[in-house]
C-alpha cells in the first residue's frame, strides 16, 4: 500500500460519506442519479464476489464490505425511503444505463486476462465502472444549478480515480512485473469523464461561486 | 523486493 493508493481509497470512501450524509441527513436525494448508483452497487456486486474465495487483507475485507453495504444502501434509500424517494429527480434522471451493462458484459467476454467465472465477472466491473458515472453526469448538466454536496461527492470520486493512476504509475516502477492492462486502460478512461467536469468545479471553486455546469 | 499480490486494489 502506497500514499497514492491510500489517498485514493480515503477519497473514495469521502466521497461515498458525503453522499450517505446528504442522504440521510438531510433526507434528500436531488441532483443525484438513481442510474449511477445502481450500477455502482452492481460493480461492486460483480466485482468483490472474491470476498468470499480469497482473503487479502483486513483493510481490503472490510473496505470492500462497506462499498457493498453503502452502494445498496444508498439504492435502498432512493428507490423506498418515504422522504428521500421523493427528491429524487425521476424525469431528469433518464440515461439509459441498461445500454451500458450489455456492451461492458460483452467486451468483458471478449477481453480477459483468464476465462473463468470470477475473472470475466471481475474484468466487467471494471469496465461498467469506467462508465458508470455517465448519468451522474448528464444529470448534473441537465440540473444546471449543482448543490454542493452533489458537487463535492462527484469531485472526490474523480480525485479517487486520479490518485488510483497515480498508484499504479508508482508501483510500476516499485514493483517487479506489474502490469494491469485491462485495470489501466479502463482506469484512464473513467477518470478522462470527469476532466470536463472537474474544469468546472475548480473555476466556481476559485470564484467562490456556486458550481454551475453549462448547458 | 515488494510482493504483488493479485487484486489487492480496491
Amino acid at each position: 500500500m502506497n500514499i497514492f493508493r491510500l489517498a485514493g481509497d480515503m477519497s473514495h470512501l469521502f466521497s461515498i460519506l458525503l453522499l450517505l450524509l446528504k442522504i440521510h441527513t438531510i433526507k434528500s436525494c436531488a441532483g443525484v442519479s438513481l442510474k449511477t448508483q445502481e450500477l455502482y452497487a452492481l460493480v461492486f456486486a460483480t466485482r468483490y464476489l472474491d470476498i468470499f474465495t480469497g482473503y487479502i487483507s483486513l483493510y481490503n475485507t472490510l473496505m470492500k464490505m462497506f462499498f457493498l453495504w453503502s452502494s445498496f444502501t444508498i439504492v435502498w434509500y432512493m428507490r423506498y425511503h418515504n422522504v428521500v424517494r421523493r427528491s429524487y429527480d425521476k424525469d431528469q434522471d433518464t440515461f439509459r444505463h441498461y445500454f451500458l451493462i450489455l456492451p461492458c458484459f460483452i467486451l468483458a467476454l471478449l477481453v480477459h486476462e483468464k476465462f473463468t467465472f470470477l475473472e470475466v465477472l471481475w474484468t466487467f466491473s471494471l469496465y461498467l465502472e469506467a462508465v458508470a458515472i455517465l448519468p451522474q453526469l448528464v444529470l448534473l448538466q441537465r440540473t444546471r444549478n449543482v448543490d454542493n454536496l452533489t458537487g463535492h461527492y462527484v469531485f472526490f470520486l474523480g480525485a479517487y480515480r486520479s490518485f488510483y493512476i497515480l498508484n499504479w504509475i508508482y508501483r510500476y516502477f516499485t514493483e517487479q512485473n506489474y502490469y494491469k492492462w485491462i485495470t489501466w486502460i479502463s482506469g484512464l478512461v473513467q477518470t478522462a469523464l470527469y476532466a470536463d467536469f472537474f474544469y468546472y468545479y475548480v473555476k466556481s471553486w476559485r470564484n467562490s461561486e456556486r458550481l454551475q455546469l453549462p448547458a | 523486493e515488494v510482493e504483488t499480490d493479485e487484486k489487492d486494489e480496491l
